[in-house]
């Protein structure tokens, strides 16, 4: 239910890709219906880290975050900062 | 670059590995690279290496060779650097042997990368906005994937922040994981003061920047024929006409007194500037004067021997001689001055860290020295982009191949340079072994002239050629940087999430201590006021030698009471590792202070040093 402005990108990092069969963008996309509870996250999981090491950033409120962070496997959860040229 | 490699020793004769250099792959994350410079040409360069799996998706009118093997933009419609930024970086760390490269005939010399052989891939997170750090996250996710063999990336937060928020210390993680070794810039805080360093991680490798002994200045004359000294890259003539000289205060009509004295934008008079050099109060005047259309100016600056790109004749001087025009202007009715082109002197006094260059201790955790090292960052001629202007000031139409900038982004590409030719001579070396090779053969810094000593520099100013032959390295294991978390704080499950396998911490892990990390620095932060004893731990792996013996050294420091055991480590073959412990004991220190002395392992040909730093920053 959070207003659409009050997004904003996050990180969900999650550690290394797990051995064996792993679909890391349904995982990522999964979460993220948890979080939201509705099933059309496309428009708010803005990219998949998969091919190192695991983890997505995604569009969430604070609330949000906070929710996704208490979840099994996740390391941590923090915005997207800007970073600048030194 | 036309020096900075010189001043090293590293000049172009130096031995290389040429057939290794050339499957060499550095990564650069950073804001692109203009791929038709000539320092990325990829004239006899064969085919990219195979262990290369990238590919080049940079995007509208880009296109790849065989030096600059691969390209990915985030965020954006092209991988094509339109701030000079990346350019500039990515050729000093692998850009090709261009001659006769100046600015606007300042610098003069042969631009180079530490490996011209090399290849590049260039991953570009930033805009003129910045970089995000979710784009910065996902470029250390393909450069690992496609398999680069060093990462730099000159770019950082305004802070340093705890690991598991930092997308720099995750995605070095997991590169070092793989055997690929991260050099991160330390940050141009440095004005700030202590704790300022915002790359902190322990696995990688942080670079401050330092002077080298070529250094700009410029000069003014006034009408009274007296003339000062301060610093510009001024590649402008006057042709020995003095033209009349007005104060900020003086030139505006809009603005009010604090804001007329800096030429803060919008508050010069056109009409009250025109054929007139202008009196700044601050150093960014410059820019106010350009879109004024001011004939050139005069800036006050604090920060001494760094020289910046103006577009207009203009020069920065220290207060006292900018108080010297000052009065002269404010005692004449006809007060006139001429501005000369820069030129070029020796220094003697390099190298200097730069006042800008962020500074230790390390505030997320103190007991890892950072910086650690320093490399040249101060007035750095390398390759551009043509679609920027020099100067950054968007009023300056000029457009060059080649230029001059400074910033610890400047430093950190000649580390990396060094870092991959080391390792086209130790393929096999692990990032932490690169690593302690560039820290512990580094030339010790004079701390008469750095008087933030090891939080300035680190262990030093990189030595290449040395770096090849260190001796002993003070390497990691697996499962180290691990341990390293644990002792740390870091808890099981998050543990195994971030290792991805089974990796648990020692039964005792409260008892790991930060400060016993196999670093080839030794830290401690001691509480204020109380007499202390510390004790380290190490474990050096002999790559030199096979059969040697090397003897511990200690530099005196009359406050720290230093004793090695053992104090003799013999070798019977490569690969042989030996520990030792180090007991540091002193009196008490106060509040914010620190101590620092040095170890060096020696066996007559190689000399391993390492500083030791005790503090009491909390």
């Amino acid at each position: 239910g959070a207003v659409e402005e009050d997004r904003k990108v996050y990180i969900a990092y999650l550690g290394s890709l797990p051995g064996g069969e792993y679909f890391p963008s349904s995982h990522h996309s999964s979460m993220l219906q948890a979080v939201f509870k509705q099933s059309s996250v496309a428009n708010y999981l803005i990219r998949s880290y998969s091919r190192s090491f695991n983890g997505f950033a995604a569009k969430l409120s604070d609330e949000e975050a906070k929710k996704l962070a208490s979840m099994k496997g996740v390391v941590s959860v923090f915005p997207s900062k800007v970073y600048y040229l030194q | 670059t036309t020096r900075s490699w010189d001043f090293m020793g590293f000049n172009e004769t130096v031995k290389r590995n040429l057939t290794v250099e050339s499957d060499v792959i550095v990564g650069v994350i950073d804001s692109g690279i203009w791929p038709e410079s000539e320092s990325f040409s990829d004239e006899g360069f064969g085919p990219p290496p195979k262990k290369w799996k990238g590919s080049c998706k940079g995007g509208q009118n880009f296109t790849c060779n065989n030096k600059l093997v691969g390209a990915q933009v985030y965020g954006q419609d092209s991988a094509r650097d339109t701030e000079g930024h990346g350019t500039h970086t990515a050729s000093t760390a692998a850009g090709n042997n261009v001659e006769d490269v100046s600015f606007f005939g300042l610098a003069k010399g042969t631009a180079r990368g530490g490996v011209p052989s090399a290849r590049i891939a260039a991953y570009k997170v930033c805009s003129e906005e910045g970089c995000a750090s979710a784009d910065i996250l996902a470029a250390f996710d393909d450069a690992i994937a496609d398999g680069v063999d060093l990462i730099t990336i000159s770019i950082g937060a305004d802070s340093s922040s705890e690991f598991y928020q930092d997308p720099i210390a995750i995605g070095a993680f997991h590169a070092a994981e793989k055997g690929i070794l991260v050099m991160q810039s330390a940050g141009n805080s440095g004005t700030s003061g202590p704790q300022s360093v915002i790359s902190v991680a322990p696995w990688k490798l942080t670079v401050a920047a330092s002077t080298m002994d070529r250094l700009f200045i410029d000069k003014v004359v006034l009408g009274n024929g007296e003339t000062l000294t301060g610093f510009s890259i001024n590649s402008f003539s006057l042709n020995r006409t003095k033209f009349p000289l007005v104060y900020g205060l003086q030139a505006t009509s809009d603005c009010d007194e604090t804001s007329a004295r800096i030429c803060e934008i919008g508050c010069l008079n056109s009409s009250l500037v025109k054929n007139k050099i202008v009196l700044c109060d601050e150093f960014g005047g410059q820019e106010e004067a350009h879109v004024a259309g001011a004939l050139g100016s005069i800036l006050q600056t604090s920060i001494d021997n760094v020289s910046f790109v103006v577009p207009l004749p203009a020069l920065a001087l220290s207060i006292d001689n900018y108080d010297s025009v000052k009065s002269y202007l404010s005692s004449n009715e006809q007060p006139e001055a001429e501005i000369l082109k820069s030129e070029t002197i020796e220094d003697s006094a390099a190298p200097v860290v730069a006042s800008f260059s962020s500074r230790g201790p390390n505030l997320i955790v103190p007991e890892i020295l950072k910086p650690d090292i320093s490399a040249p960052g101060v007035d750095i001629l390398a390759a551009y982009s043509p679609a920027a202007s020099p100067s950054s000031i968007a009023t300056d139409e000029r457009r060059v191949k080649y230029n001059i900038i400074s910033g610890t982004s400047m430093s950190c590409p000649h580390v990396a340079g060094v870092a991959a030719y080391v390792k086209t001579f130790h393929p096999d070396w692990s990032p932490s072994a690169i690593k302690s090779a560039l820290m512990t053969t580094a030339f010790p810094m004079d701390p008469s002239n750095n008087p933030d000593g090891e939080f300035a520099y680190g262990s030093g100013h990189v030595n290449p050629v040395k770096a090849i032959n260190p001796g002993l390295v003070y390497d990691t294991v697996k499962g180290d940087n691990i341990r390293f978390l644990c002792s740390i704080g870091y808890g099981e499950g998050t543990i195994r999430q971030i290792s991805g396998d089974n990796s648990s911490c020692p039964e005792n892990s409260e008892n790991l201590l930060p400060r016993d990390f196999n670093y080839p620095s030794l830290t401690a932060a001691v509480p204020a006021g109380d007499s202390f004893t510390v004790n380290f731990h190490r474990t050096v792996t002999n790559v030199g030698v096979a059969r040697s013996t090397y003897n511990v050294e200690l530099s005196s420091n009359s406050k720290l009471d230093v004793k090695v055991t053992p104090e003799v480590l013999s070798f019977k073959s490569l690969k042989e590792k030996k520990s030792y412990n180090v007991t540091v004991t002193g009196q008490a220190l106060g509040n914010s202070s620190m101590l620092s002395t040095s170890l060096v392992w020696s066996d007559g040909t190689h000399s391993v040093r390492s500083p030791i730093v005790i503090h009491t920053y909390e």
